[in-house]
């Protein structure tokens, strides 16, 4: 697929749940 | 308030004063009350020992303990501000302040680019964030091929490594942030502004005299 190559590589990195940290406040 | 005496602080090593803790940070010391509630439940799902290790934060980050995580493995290292293999409470509380809709929007650029700076040598390079990108990919199960990789991180860093010496500086960073918002939305957590009411039951707990506050 093309499409990835629009965005930069930050931009999918950030999509990773273990950045994501309101997980912390689900209980 | 501060009916109910705790008894759980001896529990606690390195649980530091919450009027300290306020007074260092975006919280009022209600919030540091309520934020200990969120660090009890964590701190306690594996060992009950006070502290957050490696394996509670994963747990409270997947809700499965046993999946190993790149981007968890370095949340907690840098969280865990002291290097003790652990964070504390005052540790945490530091560390999601960062995260508070209120932080200095410079306390938040310069923790992604820590964050992402995964062997501390000051620049993000092209080799870093091709093991994220892997790493991602493997979390969410997609794949991409090799050469598409490439390409992904030749447009990463022909707009963001400006002078073009194959690495990002803070400088760079600073910029590339300031041009591309979105990349720090993850640093601010939303939750942090409700804290009380996520986490009402400090009120029980509180030793604080409201007064305090």
């Amino acid at each position: 697929s093309a499409a990835p190559v629009t965005m930069n590589a930050f931009e999918l990195i950030s999509t990773s749940r273990g950045l994501n940290l309101s997980s912390l406040f689900e209980k | 308030m501060g009916c109910f005496q705790s008894t759980s602080r001896k529990q606690f090593p390195g649980h530091e004063d919450p009027i300290q803790l306020a007074s260092q940070t975006a919280f009022s010391v209600s919030e540091v009350e309520a934020l200990f509630e969120l660090f009890k439940s964590i701190s306690s799902s594996v060992i009950d020992d006070g502290l957050i290790n490696k394996e509670e934060l994963q747990l409270a980050l997947f809700k499965n303990r046993k999946k190993e995580n790149l981007f968890a493995n370095r949340i907690f290292d840098l969280f865990d501000a002291k290097q003790k293999g652990v964070i504390d409470f005052g540790d945490f509380v530091r560390a999601l302040n960062v995260f508070h809709p209120n932080a200095p929007q410079e306390d938040k650029i310069n923790f992604s680019f820590k964050l992402y700076d995964l062997d501390g040598t000051g620049y993000i390079e092209r080799q870093e964030v091709k093991q994220m990108l892997i790493a991602l990919l493997c979390e969410s199960e997609m794949k991409l091929a090799d050469e598409t990789i490439e390409l992904i991180l030749d447009k990463t860093f022909m707009e963001a490594d400006t002078n073009q010496d194959g690495k990002i500086d803070k400088s760079e960073w600073h910029n590339f942030v300031a041009q591309n918002p979105s990349l720090l939305r993850i640093m601010t957590l939303p939750y942090l502004r409700d804290i009380t009411t996520t986490f009402p039951s400090f009120v029980f707990n509180s030793e604080v005299d409201e007064i305090a506050t």
